[in-house]
């Protein structure tokens, strides 16, 4: 089954 | 702060689509309108709004203030506005209220409500400006339907979009389905178009738990566009009126 990531890998602080 | 909005009910469904999603949050305000970035619980999910100034009339803001607001205490007060009312969002400078005020268009009712504003740090994401693989606009409660009916088979749902066209299916424990949409052009009903904008094909996988939740912001556009290219969040946009738009972002399913 494919695993959910978050968004903040994505998306930087700041 | 004061901002003068022509449509309470704007607002309103904008709050009621993501309150399920976030709670507490900064309603960011400046001299170009008024801003909302605000990630759910899990940290999957982004919602970002933006009422630009010329939303409203007329728009004034001196100085750049964070108003933290509990968004169920905002639905309350805006479920006191009746559907056609004016309203009129007043801060002050370190205000510790926000002061909505609902004018009936023929102006003989005037209510005023103040909600206390709350201290909330949140952590604000930068978003890259991105040149999407897929441009996909399509009638918003089309994209609502696929949503809720594959949500029935599976918890989540692929999204592939090649020249042929774009296709949402799903995989659960009774069985699979899937719908293709093709561009599609109605002179006489632009609202069910679907425009296919593609430099390079998509697939990618996403919740469908999340996507019904966005869904919910239907009311606010005919139309919806997805924006998706590989190994990158989804973007589902609701356009409001001058250039406003409510914006969520998906992180994608990875290692399928």
């Amino acid at each position: 089954k494919p695993g959910q990531g978050g968004i903040m890998s994505f998306f930087k602080k700041g | 702060l004061e901002a003068r909005l022509e449509q309470a009910n704007l607002l309103k469904k904008v709050v009621d689509a993501i309150k399920d999603l976030v709670q507490d949050c900064n309603f960011d305000c400046n001299d170009s309108g008024i801003a909302l970035q605000a990630m759910d619980n899990s940290h999957v999910a982004l919602v970002s709004m933006m009422l630009k100034s010329e939303s409203f009339s007329p728009f004034r803001c001196d100085r750049n203030i964070a108003l933290g607001i509990n968004l169920t205490s905002l639905q309350k007060v805006l479920r006191c506005a009746n559907s056609e009312d004016i309203l009129t969002l007043k801060a002050e400078d370190a205000p510790d209220v926000v002061n909505l005020v609902f004018e009936s268009a023929d102006s003989d009712r005037l209510s005023e409500y103040d909600i206390k504003l709350m201290d909330i740090d949140q952590e604000h994401l930068g978003i890259p400006e991105t040149e999407y693989a897929a441009n996909i606009s399509m009638p918003s409660a089309e994209f609502q339907k696929i949503c809720r009916d594959l949500m029935a088979l599976s918890e989540s749902v692929a999204i592939e979009c090649t020249k042929e066209g774009v296709k949402f299916s799903c995989n659960g424990d009774i069985g699979s389905g899937s719908v293709t949409l093709r561009s599609h052009t109605n002179v006489d009903k632009p609202e069910n178009n679907v425009e296919i904008d593609l430099t390079e094909p998509v697939a990618l996988t996403f919740s469908l738990k999340y996507l019904v939740n966005f869904c919910k912001a239907s009311g606010l556009s005919g139309q919806v566009k997805l924006c998706l290219s590989n190994e990158v969040p989804l973007l589902v946009e609701y356009g409001l009126a001058s250039n406003s738009y409510l914006r969520f972002y998906l992180a994608p399913k990875i290692g399928d």
